[in-house]
């Protein structure tokens, strides 16, 4: 792994005592590849590198006794406080309704973090209802029907379109008194102007107090443009990064978290509906870094 | 990242980006530049290194084999399988579609019997194409859909039969034992009858992409691949390292949700399109 990598880089020094700045230079270049490798994008990997070599190289690595350790850890530290540094939490009204829009590509996970989300807040004792907006894929509306009788949960789905349904909704969780809505939408591509432009009317419909974008962890250098233009089109709130319980290192988080400057919330850890956790950067840094 | 002479740095800084950015991989990366950089020492224009980056980038790629495995006697049956979301379940219908239009008989089976609604999925999808499709119940034994489904294909004399299978994370165990179990019950039912096993790997997927085509190689074989959601703005790289590495051909390509959104890969495209 990256720190065995690291120590026999520098091993070979101990001896002689001096560690000069190419025997550095040289274990940027394996955190270079780590990150990469991660699927971190490349341009943020560039950036990074360059803010940790100000640092390694600033004497701080030169003249530790254990440099591997100490590089590994400024690298660590910079990968935490790029991923948000703490945990971050839902931002919910205790007065008004909450309603939360899942967005995002096809097949990242939303319908089904909707159903956990909604057992996660239902555990912590709100009161919820479902509400299936996708109208096109072949039983999409079914299949939050079947998770939320799962839950036990009420789902609504009736509606003429996606914004038709959203607002009903909406009038259903205000006359139900119901604390927080949850709204599954169609997946659909960043680049899909009258599809993004339709998430955008329906935020201006119902005002949701949060937009997370869910966002499969296994994706490439893509993340960065899904991300941004996730954001400068709709503007997200929170990120949930998905299918965390395969072995994918999960490095498109920081291109995700780099690029919009928006938290990660939660991740998903598998696909039942306990499967939803807290994000945590320090996890995910190691992770990353493998 | 890699060792540089001072010339002209720009244009290979440049295309290390473009090459990592589509999602190579730094292993792909490095060969491809290193052999591009014993070519092109003598050449200044950067349209002639493009040109030769492209030759490079084709060498990599299976020269023959992308066409669909079949049967001189039908029924082949063809196993869809890989991740969770990746687009399994309209690939089946797509792939489907394509057979029926080129005047095959065909039956569809859906084994997941897992996923809400999975099964409903597939059903709105068989009608819409009018193909027959084998199911159970939900929570029914993946393994037993498929056996009745090889059963019906023999009987029904169909072209082929698909099988629609559940998304699965490639590093569970049980789920992956599963899959073989799939395979074994009908290997023993009717040798010789399973023709293809694609693996369904989506293009936003980053290096975990060789991952899973390692894994599902190493436990099931893999005879195929599909690549979905080309019409995003992913690249889809990593099927270079696929294709070098493990010499399984991409046989199929999804390029949006309608059912006509589907081709027949062809490399010297997918090159030409990484460098749009
Ligand atoms: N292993 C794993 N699978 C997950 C996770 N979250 C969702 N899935 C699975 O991913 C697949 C896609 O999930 P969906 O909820 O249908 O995704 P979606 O974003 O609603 O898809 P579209 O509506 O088509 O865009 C399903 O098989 C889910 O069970 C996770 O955290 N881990
Ligand atoms: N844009 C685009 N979307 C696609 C493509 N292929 C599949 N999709 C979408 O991706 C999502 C997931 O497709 P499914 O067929 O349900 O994927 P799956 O692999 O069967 O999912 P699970 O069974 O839950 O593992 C759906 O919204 C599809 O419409 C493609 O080529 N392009
Ligand atoms: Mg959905
Ligand atoms: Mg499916």
């Amino acid at each position: 792994n990256l720190t065995d990598k690291l120590q026999t880089i520098f091993k070979n020094l101990r001896g002689q005592g001096v560690i000069s700045e190419s025997n550095i230079k040289e274990g940027l270049r394996e955190i270079q590849l780590a990150l990469l490798e991660a699927d971190v994008n490349y341009r943020i990997v560039k950036e990074f590198i360059e803010s940790v070599t100000q640092e390694a190289i600033g004497q701080k690595v030169l003249n530790s006794i254990t440099p591997s350790q100490k590089l590994v850890k400024i690298v660590n530290d910079k990968l935490i406080e790029l991923l948000g540094q703490n945990a971050s939490p839902l931002n919910l009204s205790s007065t008004q309704l909450n309603i939360i829009m899942l967005v995002g590509l096809q097949g990242s996970g939303k319908t089904t973090t909707c159903s956990k989300l909604a057992k996660f807040l239902h555990n912590k004792g709100k009161s919820i209802l479902l509400a299936g907006t996708d109208t096109q894929r072949p039983a999409a509306r079914e299949q939050l029907q079947f998770l939320g009788k799962n839950l036990g949960l009420p789902v609504i789905t009736e509606g003429e379109n996606p914004l038709d349904i959203a607002l009903n909704s909406v009038k259903k969780a205000n006359s139900s008194g119901v604390d927080t809505l949850i709204i599954d939408t169609q997946g659909r591509l960043h680049i899909n102007d009258e599809l993004m432009d339709e998430l955008l009317k329906m935020k201006e419909a119902i005002s949701p107090k949060e937009i997370l974008f869910v966002a499969d962890a296994m994706t490439g250098q893509d993340a960065v443009n899904i991300a941004k233009s996730f954001n400068e089109k709709l503007g997200i709130t929170g990120v949930i990064l998905t299918k965390l319980d395969t072995d994918t290192r999960g490095g498109a988080a920081i291109s995700i978290r780099k690029v919009t400057g928006v938290p990660i919330k939660f991740i998903g850890m598998g696909e039942k509906g306990e499967d939803l956790e807290i994000f945590y950067p320090e996890r995910l840094a190691s992770r990353i870094l493998g | 990242l890699f060792k540089k002479e001072t010339e002209g740095e720009n244009l290979w800084d440049e295309l290390e980006q473009i090459l990592i950015e589509a999602d190579m991989g730094v292993g792909v990366t490095k060969d491809v530049l290193e052999n591009l950089r014993k070519h092109v020492r003598m050449i200044a224009d950067k349209e002639e290194i493009l040109n030769s980056l492209e030759k490079e980038l084709l060498g990599n790629f299976l020269h023959d084999g992308r066409s669909l495995n079949s049967s001189t006697t039908p029924p082949a049956v063809v196993l869809m399988l890989g991740v969770n979301g990746v687009g399994k379940t309209l690939t089946t219908s797509k792939l489907a579609y394509k057979l029926k239009k080129e005047g095959s008989k065909i039956l569809l089976a859906a084994s997941d019997t897992f996923r809400a609604a999975a099964i409903e999925q597939l059903g709105i999808l068989s009608k819409k194409i009018e193909v027959d499709m084998i199911k159970h119940s939900y929570g029914a034994d993946p393994a037993a859909v498929c056996y009745d489904a090889v059963e019906a294909a023999k009987a029904r004399g169909v072209d082929f039969l698909i099988i629609d299978t559940a998304g699965r994370s490639h590093i569970d165990k049980n789920l992956m034992e599963s899959l073989k179990k799939i395979r074994r019950v009908i290997d023993s039912r009717f040798p010789g009858m399973l023709k293809e096993i694609l693996l369904v790997l989506d293009a936003t997927t980053g290096q975990n992409a060789l991952s899973q085509a390692k894994t599902f190689v190493d436990s099931l074989g893999v005879t195929g691949i599909v690549m979905t959601k080309l019409d995003g703005t992913a690249k889809g790289g990593i099927i270079v390292a696929i294709e070098k590495e493990l010499k399984i051909p991409i046989k199929f390509i999804g390029t949006g949700e309608n059912l006509e959104d589907f081709e027949v890969f062809d490399p010297k495209v997918f090159v030409s399109s990484l460098f749009e």
